[in-house]
This record gives structure tokens, C-alpha cells and sequence, in this order.
């Protein structure tokens, strides 16, 4: 018998999750099973504290936001993985105690620019686009 | 990996040894879209004084930072499409001085290795001081750049047009030339240096020395020397997955 066409699931959009979907903020700090859900913090990638400003002339740094907690929207639900989530792993691994792990796929992301001498004393202006997190899937 | 959930604080967190510190510390500069830490040459104290170049690419890192506003003029159209700009303060200067038969020049030979790689390059100035000038009052003149695309031993140099500007003799400030066109070439021959070459002339066709013009050379001081500024597009760099 022919069996009946298999019913294709939909093929799922690889979008950024879209943040109403998903207990705001403002609801109790437990989810529905209890667990810790993630709120949003900001963190602050010191270019001082990296030793870097003997050849970069601007920022000093630069801050976006973070998720901390048990997130809904894991950033590995997320194909691109944003640069900042990249640095923020890093930058864990510095300081593990201060920063924790990238764990949230961003919905809106900014560039930042930096000003800076390479080994020449040329002066390089380079933007850096999906650098900054705004806002994130959790939120 | 992803992030599961983090360890529970008992869990030790083993801090970076100092290698591991400079390997996170090379990620994040790759990021940065940065081969390595640069290492600029510290500069003696006198040349610590504010410089044409660095004083320059401030003003365009503010305009890049606010480039949200509507009334944005040709520069921050310029900047909006570019992702890297790179001003070039490393040059030779050569002077066809008075001391020559007509015509005189200056001419400015630029290090073109320091060009990145992969990029292509949006748009290019050439930007020179000038001063009032106190030889030839009230007159036109006509500014012309060249590239040198050959140069011969024998026989003139093989010169590209690239842009003139026309102006009053008791004129001061930034000139600034386009020299867009020259980049073509730069990709193909980017082991020889560019060489851009400025003409004066009166509106009677006469050459005229470009210092007794009033523009400055590398003689002048740091704040008012001449420096070649380089807008690039990036090519889309690869999404990377965190590790």
C-alpha cells in the first residue's frame, strides 16, 4: 500500500528568537519548573584592563549586555555567533569569577569602532559590526 | 561549546596560566579582526605633540561613533560604507625645487605593504596644508596630483591623472585631493611604493615651486604634515562559532 506522504515538518526559520515569546523579565525570578531563569547584566570589555591602550587611541572600552542564569534561547540556537559572544567566552576564561559564559542568542547587536596605531604609527579606524549586544533573546 | 548551565560555584575555576592568558588575549585580537598586538613605535617625547594623521582619524572615529545622524555630509557618507580606514604617515618626500628648470614638483612615495590584505578600497585622499602664499598675491592657481606609474632613467616619468583643484593664492587650509583612481593599481603592484606627484601652475600655464604655493612638505610642523587617508569595505569575514 502506498503509505500515506510523510507530513514534512515545517522547516523552522533559523530567526533570532524573538524576545516576547518567553517569560519577561518581570516575572517571577523562578520559572515554571523552578529553575533560576537568566537576567540580563552589563558587562563592560575594558580595553584598560586588557593592557591595550598604548596603541589603542579610542574607546577605553566598550559595554553591551549579558545574560546570567539558566537562558532560554541558548547562543548555540543561534547560527552566527555574534563577535561579542566570542570575546565574552574569552574573557570568562580570564576571569571566570567576573564574567561569565556567553550564553544567549542576541535579537538586536550594534557596532562599535576602534581607533588605533599598528606596528607602522599608522592610524587604523576599524568598525567592529555585531560587537555590542543591546538586547537578547531572553528579554 | 554552548553554554550549559555554569558549574556549580564548588566547582574550582582554574585561572589562565600566562600562555594560556596571551593565546585568549591573540582570540580576542583576531576577533578584533587584528593579526597580532601592533607594536607602534613609542614615539620620542618632541614628536609626542598631536600629530595631522591621529588628529584627523579622532575627528572621523567621532563621526563614525555618531553615524546615526540624518545630516550626514560626503565624509560620513564616505565613512558609513567604509570598516576600516587607515591613514598613511610613512612617506618619502621628493622636491623638483627652484634650483631646477621648469616645471617643479613635489613628489610623496607611500609604503604600500602596509595595505591590508582582501580589502577593497572605497575611496582615497591625499590631504596637504596650505599656508597663505606671500610670493604670488591674488593669484589663481590650479593644483594637479599624478600617479608615477613608471618611472624612466632616461626620459619622464609615465604619470596617471588623478584629480585638480583650483584656488585663490591667499587660501589657507587642508587641501584635500582624490586619489581614488590610483588604488586600482595598488592590488596589482603592491610590492612598489605609490608615488603621487603635485604640480602648481598659474592660470597663465607657468609651473610654480608647490612650497613657494604655500603647501607644506614634511618640513612642516606634525600638526600641518601631509598624510594619504584610505577608506576600505571588508570583505563579509566568515561567521566564527565561539570554541
Amino acid at each position: 500500500a502506498v503509505r500515506p506522504p510523510k507530513r514534512r515538518q515545517p522547516k523552522k526559520p533559523n530567526e533570532l528568537p524573538h524576545p516576547n515569546k518567553l517569560p519577561g523579565i518581570f516575572d517571577d525570578s523562578h520559572g515554571s519548573r523552578g529553575r533560576q531563569l537568566c537576567r540580563r547584566h552589563e558587562l563592560y570589555v575594558s580595553f584598560q584592563d586588557l593592557g591595550w591602550l598604548d596603541w589603542v587611541i579610542a574607546p577605553q572600552g566598550y559595554s553591551a549586555y549579558y545574560c546570567d542564569g539558566e537562558c532560554s534561547f541558548p547562543l548555540d540556537s543561534c547560527m552566527n555567533a555574534t563577535n561579542h559572544a566570542i570575546l565574552q567566552s574569552l574573557v570568562h576564561l580570564m576571569k571566570p569569577d567576573t564574567v561569565p559564559k556567553a550564553c544567549c542568542a542576541p535579537t538586536k547587536l550594534s557596532a562599535t569602532s576602534v581607533l588605533y596605531y599598528d606596528s607602522s604609527n599608522n592610524v587604523i579606524l576599524r568598525k567592529h559590526r555585531n560587537m555590542v549586544v543591546k538586547a537578547c533573546g531572553c528579554h | 561549546g554552548g553554554p550549559g548551565p555554569r558549574p556549580p560555584p564548588s566547582c574550582p575555576q582554574r585561572l589562565l596560566g600566562a600562555r594560556e592568558r596571551r593565546d585568549m588575549q591573540r582570540e580576542i585580537l583576531a576577533v578584533l579582526g587584528l593579526p597580532g598586538r601592533p607594536r607602534p613605535r613609542a614615539p620620542p617625547a618632541a614628536a609626542r605633540l598631536p600629530a595631522s594623521a591621529p588628529l584627523f582619524m579622532l575627528d572621523l572615529y567621532h563621526a563614525m561613533a555618531g553615524d546615526d545622524d540624518e545630516d550626514a555630509g560626503p565624509l560620513e557618507r564616505r565613512l558609513g560604507r567604509a570598516d576600516l580606514v587607515m591613514s598613511f604617515v610613512n612617506m618619502v618626500e621628493r622636491d623638483r625645487a627652484l634650483d631646477h628648470q621648469e616645471p617643479h614638483w613635489k613628489e610623496f612615495h607611500f609604503d604600500l605593504t602596509q595595505i591590508p590584505a582582501g580589502e577593497a578600497v572605497t575611496a582615497a585622499e591625499f590631504r596637504i596644508y596650505k599656508e597663505p602664499s606671500i610670493h604670488l598675491l591674488n593669484m589663481t592657481l590650479h593644483v594637479s596630483m599624478f600617479e608615477v606609474v613608471q618611472e624612466h632613467s632616461n626620459r619622464e616619468s609615465d604619470l596617471f591623472f588623478l584629480d585638480l583643484q583650483t584656488l585663490r593664492a591667499g587660501d589657507e587650509g587642508w587641501l584635500v585631493l582624490d586619489v581614488t583612481a590610483a588604488s586600482d593599481r595598488w592590488l596589482l603592484n603592491r610590492n612598489k611604493d605609490l608615488g603621487l606627484r603635485l604640480c602648481v601652475e598659474t592660470e597663465d600655464g607657468h609651473s610654480v615651486d608647490p612650497g613657494l604655493a604655500g603647501l607644506l612638505g614634511r618640513q612642516a610642523p606634525r600638526s600641518r604634515q601631509p598624510f594619504m587617508v584610505t577608506f576600505f569595505r571588508a570583505s563579509p569575514s566568515p561567521t566564527r562559532v565561539p570554541r
